[in-house]
């Protein structure tokens, strides 16, 4: 499949090809509407099986100077994330030819989309024969039929561009330091996933990957208006501090409001040594039991992962939106059957909320501060996605929801250990539907290769 | 986040072009042009 965006064969070379499972009938990808910040996702409701679309015929002896390429007819027989199985239209129930296309590429068009430019249809080679006039047969089998909106390659390449631009500045939580951001420049996009650097980075660098709906970017200026720690050069906090900005600086309007935040939250209910459960930032399997630290503006807190030794530095200390849907109240693990990673020092199995506070002299943050909205997201254990390892996120890998609860998705790694398990919102943007990166033209990482025993 | 809103489907007359001659039907397309 030929992607929408063109990017170099070195690139995705030994890319992870979902296609040998596709018909399996076991196979269950998570469909695009599960997906808000996929490409395509608000019009995907309207694609169906059954469908019409005009797409290639590569059933066909030899092209003509005068039609280089050959087109026809088909429907839309199963949709498994952005792929489409399609079987030409004259087949009836004969499968041998069915094929899989990517529906988010430029290879399936609406019926009609041939005319449009003067390429007329031309019937397989292996029905060629079966009508006699496939004018009629055509007319009979697209009358009433469903097909794509006339602008869909439009909609498709639309969808798949960043609302950001490549040099842009714009604060983003440092990988080496994760209680400070740090001033970076959008290097390279691929699929809305931005390549950052630093903007005091060795040139060698990879820099630090993340989609553009992730909290983890906010636009310049965000450090100074929330009161978090900021790592900048000295020109950048100089014109801040006299409200100048840049061309090349990423304002508000290009972000989400939990990138930006707002003094609606001016009274979050949250103060300093509050105790909660929260996702460890650092490693995404654990929930564990945290501490409020501070208590920023505009809807922001620090918390520390009770888990670690403490670091006097606050070097440890994270920063969650008061919204956010990776913080829970304390017992949410407990009633939800989830293991909690108790506070240094304790044991999973004899760790008791209430002994922990009443020893520590902390109180536990209400339950009515937290985001307890439960979207209806439809995801389901089983289901296949493509999602980034958020501990390397240059890399897209294959996997599968393996539980849900509530909004919280534990999502496993084909092929990799339970601990490379990562628990992420339902609305997280760094899982993607099945057939993504190849739309996008990001590489899929595999599971990893097994070498057998000597 | 883009929303997803509910869109119509619209009936859309259609030109079909084969090697024996053009015509067109009528199919149905959703509005996703709006």
């Amino acid at each position: 499949t030929i992607p929408l965006v063109r990017r170099k064969p070195s690139e995705l070379a030994n890319s992870f090809s979902w296609d040998s499972q596709l018909s399996d009938r076991y196979f269950v990808a998570a469909p695009v509407t599960c997906f808000k910040h996929a490409p395509m996702a608000d019009i995907w409701e309207n694609i169906m099986v059954g469908m019409k679309v005009e797409v290639e015929n590569t059933d066909c002896d030899n092209v003509s100077d005068a039609f280089p390429d050959s087109f026809w007819v088909a429907t839309v027989m199963k949709i498994v994330g952005y792929k489409a199985q399609l079987r030409y239209e004259g087949f009836g129930a004969n499968d041998s030819k069915d094929f899989w296309v990517s529906l988010c590429s430029n290879q399936v068009h609406p019926v009609g989309w041939c005319a449009t430019r003067g390429k007329p249809l031309i019937p397989p080679k292996t029905i060629e024969d079966k009508y006699n006039d496939w004018k009629d047969f055509l007319r009979k089998r697209l009358t009433g039929a469903r097909t794509l909106p006339s602008n869909f390659s439009n909609k498709a390449s639309e969808s798949l561009k960043s609302r950001f631009d490549l040099g842009l500045n714009l604060e983003v939580v440092d990988k080496n330091h994760i209680s400070r951001v740090k001033v970076a420049v959008v290097h390279k996009i691929v699929g809305k996933r931005l390549n950052v650097k630093y903007y005091d980075m060795p040139q060698e660098d990879m820099g630090f990957w993340c989609h553009e709906d992730s909290p983890l970017l906010h636009p310049v200026g965000w450090a100074k208006k929330v009161g978090h720690h900021l790592v900048a050069p000295i020109h950048y906090v100089e014109r801040l501090s006299q409200g100048i900005f840049d061309d090349d600086d990423a304002t508000e309007d290009l972000f989400n409001p939990i990138q930006v935040g707002s003094p609606d939250y001016s009274s979050t209910g949250f103060s300093t040594g509050m105790k909660l459960e929260a996702i460890d930032p650092l490693n995404l399997s654990s929930i564990c039991v945290a501490t409020v630290m501070d208590v920023l503006n505009y809807g922001y807190i620090m918390i520390r992962i009770d888990t670690y030794d403490s670091d006097a530095t606050g070097a440890d200390w994270f920063c969650y939106h008061v919204k956010s849907p990776c913080i829970f109240p304390v017992g949410f693990c407990q009633s939800h059957g989830i293991p909690l990673t108790p506070p240094k020092g304790y044991g999973q199995a004899t760790f008791d909320w209430n002994k922990y506070l009443l020893e520590t002299g902390n109180i536990p943050a209400d339950p009515s501060l937290f985001n307890t909205y439960v979207p209806l997201h439809g995801f389901v254990p089983g289901m296949k996605i493509e999602a980034a390892d958020l501990m390397d996120p240059r890399l897209v890998c294959i996997a599968t929801i393996d539980k849900v609860v509530g909004r919280l998705l534990k999502v496993h790694f084909d092929g990799w250990d339970e601990e490379f398990d990562q628990w992420l919102d339902c609305e997280s943007s760094d899982i993607y539907p099945v057939g993504w990166c190849q739309s996008v033209a990001h590489k899929l990482e595999g599971p990893p290769i097994q070498t057998a025993p000597t | 986040h883009v929303e997803a809103k509910p869109r119509k489907w619209e009936q859309k007359q259609v030109q079909i072009k084969t090697m024996e001659g053009e015509f067109s039907v009528t199919m149905w397309a959703s509005g996703a042009s709006d």
